[in-house]
């Protein structure tokens, strides 16, 4: 991790006793190695590095008996200013159902985090959710969310694969206002940022059923890519909030930094695994941390 | 990379903000524009209409290291059993996968069954099942929470006995840390191996082109534990480009034999360098 990385420069630096602009520069390059090995995106660690050059050329570091730790001191604090406050709060609607959904590509992990989310609504929050099976597209898609729902002991709402998502999401409106369920959760089909007709049908999901929240679930593990689907799926949807799943892993995470400088939205949920009680509030410092290494 | 630049240091600026955002690697990208520079020095190169060519070259050397390029093939028997098994992280498209990879082979004339591994998740074996249906395939499947190695011994049997030239074997998706998974795994493929002369013909590691530089771990851990002898890289239909497959094939010598280019059973293609290098641009 970065601690690893500055070791040399560090070590120079207690040699000659005092620091110099040279070495400051020499810091902020591991610093920026460090970022794009842990996947954080290329132009954010750009702007990133400019943020931190300020404070790295300061007297903070200049003038301290261990310039080293200062340095890793200024990453962790502007990482973790980025990365914003904890912020897992769900939406509650004026008059219910409050609709939450789930959108994002294929194989994030939509369908078992509607599950966890459904969960989470019962047992903490003493609700009543109904989960709306919106994939008509993936081979058994309905089964997967159906058979989650039969684990939870949880209503699914579905009318098959020969309906549209549009009429699906809002005849389980319908259905949980009759049926007094007050949180309505759409398991939606992945699709590419980039699909336009997807996207469509995504937006036209949304002004039919007008949803409290619009989770964007987001794989942990995601590259350089991630920065474009978070953008294209925020400029078209206006997403409330992100789930990043797959965090029990051991991938370091920078998609969540890149996310986040993109959207400025906030990431509210980490899936810590497959069963349905493995869904943690999102803290930022901890990410902030793995990401560093 | 557009012609008649000049050859400076705003255009390896350029190279490498681009290869960088295609997921090869830091590390990597640094060592080839060392190499480059190097390059355009030996060569005096002063344009970048020269610079296209010799980059290409070098990206498609890094992948084939010092082997000669030979686009690597499914190396099945020509007669009697071929066993593939196909493993990956969740998600990342290895039933959809074995679904296209069964109709293609069935397409070349080829008898192929498919055994229901992944006895884990919810809709796991029903989802095989459409596409077993959808390549006119029979599937092998117990029980939902029965034991995997017991389903893909259950597959080999039906294969032996009904003639089948092909069994492809789906597993659940499990993260490369998960030990007592990746165990489990291990087990799978020493099933495949005892029944199953020179068996599995195939260990394809999916490999999703989204992922970063967490595949090098997948492919180094899934390899330790079956010993990959392929990579599958899907949803290339996307705006990743799976950079991370350079690094993959010059370091650990898997190579690439399949990409995944949509959600549709043909969608299925086999793996070019070339193309390949060229798309790290588009
Ligand atoms: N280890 C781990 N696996 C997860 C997590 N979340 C989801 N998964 C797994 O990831 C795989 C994909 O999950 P799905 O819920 O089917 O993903 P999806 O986004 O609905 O997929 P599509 O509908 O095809 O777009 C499954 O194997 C899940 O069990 C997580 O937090 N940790
Ligand atoms: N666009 C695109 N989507 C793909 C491709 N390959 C698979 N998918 C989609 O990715 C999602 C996950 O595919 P699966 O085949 O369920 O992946 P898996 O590895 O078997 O998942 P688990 O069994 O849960 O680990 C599905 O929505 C597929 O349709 C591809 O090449 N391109
Ligand atoms: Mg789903
Ligand atoms: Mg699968």
């Amino acid at each position: 991790g970065l601690a690893e990385r500055l070791q040399g420069t560090i070590q120079r630096i207690k040699g000659k006793g005092k620091v110099t602009e040279q070495d400051v520069k020499e810091m902020t390059r591991e610093v920026r190695l460090a970022l794009l090995e842990a996947d954080v995106n290329f132009k954010v660690v750009k702007d990133f590095v400019k943020r931190i050059k300020e404070r790295a050329v300061g007297q903070e570091v200049m003038e301290s008996l261990t310039p080293g730790q200062q340095v890793i001191k200024v990453v962790k604090d502007e990482l973790t200013e980025l990365m914003g406050g904890e912020q897992s709060k769900i939406a509650v609607a004026d008059r219910p159902p409050t609709v939450i959904m789930m959108v994002g590509l294929q194989g994030a992990g939509k369908t078992t985090t509607t599950g966890k989310l459904a969960n989470l609504l019962r047992k903490k929050y003493n609700r009543n959710p109904l989960l709306v099976a919106a994939d008509v597209y993936r081979p058994a898609a309905i089964n997967q969310l159906e058979t989650l729902g039969k684990q939870l002991n949880m209503p699914v709402f579905s009318l098959g694969t020969e309906a549209n998502p549009v009429d699906i999401a809002n005849q389980a409106i319908e259905q949980a206002k009759a049926e007094h369920q007050d949180y309505v959760i759409i398991d939606t089909a992945g699709r590419l940022h980039v699909d336009n007709d997807l996207m469509d049908e995504l937006e036209q999901i949304k002004s039919n059923v007008n949803p409290d929240e619009i989770f964007l679930v987001v794989d942990a593990m995601t590259g350089q890519d991630a920065v474009n689907v978070a953008e294209s799926f925020n400029e078209q949807l206006d997403v409330t909030g992100v789930v990043l799943t797959k965090l029990d892993g051991d991938t370091r995470g920078g998609a969540a930094l890149s996310i986040k400088a993109v959207t400025d939205k906030p990431i509210k949920f980490a899936g810590m695994g497959e069963k349905l009680d493995e869904l943690e509030a999102f803290h930022p410092e901890r990410m902030a941390s793995r990401i560093l290494g | 990379v557009a012609r008649y630049r000049k050859v400076d240091e705003d255009f390896f600026e350029d190279l490498e903000e681009i290869l960088i955002s295609a997921d090869v690697g830091v590390t990597a990208v640094m060592d080839l524009i060392d190499d480059l520079k190097m390059e355009v020095k030996r060569r005096n190169i002063k344009d970048s209409g020269e610079m296209k060519e010799v980059i290409s070259e070098k990206l498609v050397d890094i992948y084939y290291g010092d082997k000669d390029e030979e686009p690597e093939k499914l190396q099945l028997h020509e007669d009697g059993l071929s066993v593939i098994l196909f493993v990956g992280v969740n998600g990342v498209g290895k039933t959809t996968t074995i679904g296209k990879m069964a109709h293609q082979l069935k397409q070349e004339g080829k008898k192929v069954i498919l055994a229901a591994g992944d006895t884990f998740r919810a809709g796991a074996i029903e989802q095989l099942e459409v596409w077993g249906e959808r390549a006119g395939v029979d599937v092998i499947k117990h029980n939902a929470g029965s034991d995997p190695a017991a389903v893909v011994f259950d597959g080999i049997q039906a294969a032996r006995s009904r003639g089948a030239d092909v069994l492809l074997c789906d597993t659940a998706g499990r993260l490369q840390n998960k030990v007592n998974l990746m165990n489990e795994l291990a087990k799978v493929k020493k099933v495949i191996s005892r029944e199953v002369p020179n068996g599995p013909q195939e260990v394809l590691l999916v490999l999703d082109a989204t992922t970063g530089q967490n595949a090098m771990s997948q492919a180094k851990t899934f390899s330790e534990a079956t010993d990959v002898s392929g990579i599958v890289l899907t949803k290339l239909d996307g705006t990743a480009k799976g950079g991370i497959v350079l690094a993959i094939r010059n370091e650990l010598q898997i190579p690439v034999k399949y990409v995944g280019l949509g959600e549709k059973v043909t969608d299925l293609q086999a793996f070019d360098a070339h193309a390949f290098v060229y798309g790290l641009f588009a």
